[in-house]
């Protein structure tokens, strides 16, 4: 039976029979995602299996990956920087043969979003790629820059493109974030807001092995 | 598990038939999150000449019923098999507790031919 087992789920797509050692949260945005797919009526025409439709683009499986790295530096941060965290991504669930089609990152916040952002509230947030070691060498261009205010719970931050040819070198992702002050912040408190960030998490989606080969076919 | 049929006369001809596959059943109830278990179907019932239209045949099941009728011990009567299949999606933990959520092909039979 447990040759038949690891035989079937071979075919579905999986190595080995998981054994989750915690039962971690199902992210809101794939619980969302899985219950409007099984409440949708049957389209007429055949649906294409091999794309997912909320995000509007080619691939069969999505994950969410949570944030393991931690704060950088390890004391406080000084002048207009307010925060410097390095963020890593564990993508070796990634299987031999998957193409990454997208790439998204959410940043969430804990704001109270009754209370109306005042002066000094606008923060500036950069993305630079990173090794897991470290933070990125001085001069490095940003993958990414954002102003933002205080308000915002979430943020999402499309990073496909930054990730050459959805390849993922050494199956990780490692990225640094910095927030800092934004102009004409206010001078007693200029990065109210930007110890709030809550949890960061990467959302992936693939095209598993038999999808590539389907869609040449 | 195959839960028990309607109460119509159940008929002989080759159709989809009720089939509910829990997941836990099969022992994989601490992995897969979501859906618990779903209405797969099977594929059942005889493929006899002459080969009825609406038993969605192919040209091969019709010569072999044919040649069946002629000779029943050398070739088989055509199987009943799934001809339409329909995905499902299954939300999941894979081995580094990621939760994954997976779009499978071919897991629900809507229709069967000879």
């Amino acid at each position: 039976l447990s040759r038949q087992e690891s035989s079937l789920l071979k075919s579905l797509g999986l190595s080995a029979k998981p054994s989750p050692k915690s039962a971690v949260p199902v992210p809101p945005v794939l619980w969302r995602m899985f219950q409007r797919r099984k409440t949708q009526p049957r389209p007429q025409e055949e649906p294409d299996s091999c794309r997912v439709e909320e995000f509007n683009v080619p691939g069969n499986i999505v994950r969410v990956f949570a944030d393991q790295g931690r704060f950088l530096p390890e004391g406080q941060p000084r002048g207009r920087l307010c925060l410097r965290k390095l963020l890593f991504f564990n993508l070796s669930a990634l299987e031999e043969g998957e193409r990454l089609t997208m790439a998204q990152l959410e940043l969430q916040f804990h704001h109270n979003s009754y209370q109306p952002p005042g002066p000094g509230q606008v923060l500036e947030l950069r993305l630079y790629p990173a090794s897991p070691r470290g933070p990125p060498q001085p001069g490095r261009r940003p993958l990414l820059e954002r102003s933002f205010v205080r308000m915002h719970k979430s943020l999402l931050f499309e990073l496909s493109a930054a990730l050459k040819d959805g390849k993922v070198p050494g199956g990780d992702l490692a990225l640094v974030l910095e927030i800092s002050a934004g102009d004409g912040g206010s001078p007693r408190s200029p990065c109210a807001g930007s110890d709030a960030l809550a949890a960061t998490s990467l959302l992936a989606v693939t095209l598993g092995r038999r999808c590539r080969a389907r869609r040449r076919r | 598990s195959s839960a028990p049929s309607p109460a119509v006369s159940p008929s002989p001809l080759c159709k989809p038939r009720r089939l509910y596959i829990s997941f836990s059943d099969v022992g994989w109830e601490n992995w897969i999150i979501a859906p618990q278990g779903y209405l797969a179907n099977y594929c059942g019932g005889d493929c006899p000449f002459p080969l009825a239209a609406e038993l969605n045949s192919t040209n091969h099941a019709v010569l072999q019923t044919m040649v069946h009728s002629l000779d029943p011990r050398g070739t088989p009567q055509p199987c009943c098999v799934p001809v339409r299949l329909s995905p499902i999606s299954i939300l999941y933990y894979d081995n580094s507790d990621n939760v994954v959520l997976r779009h499978y092909e071919d897991m629900v039979v809507d229709e069967c031919g000879c």
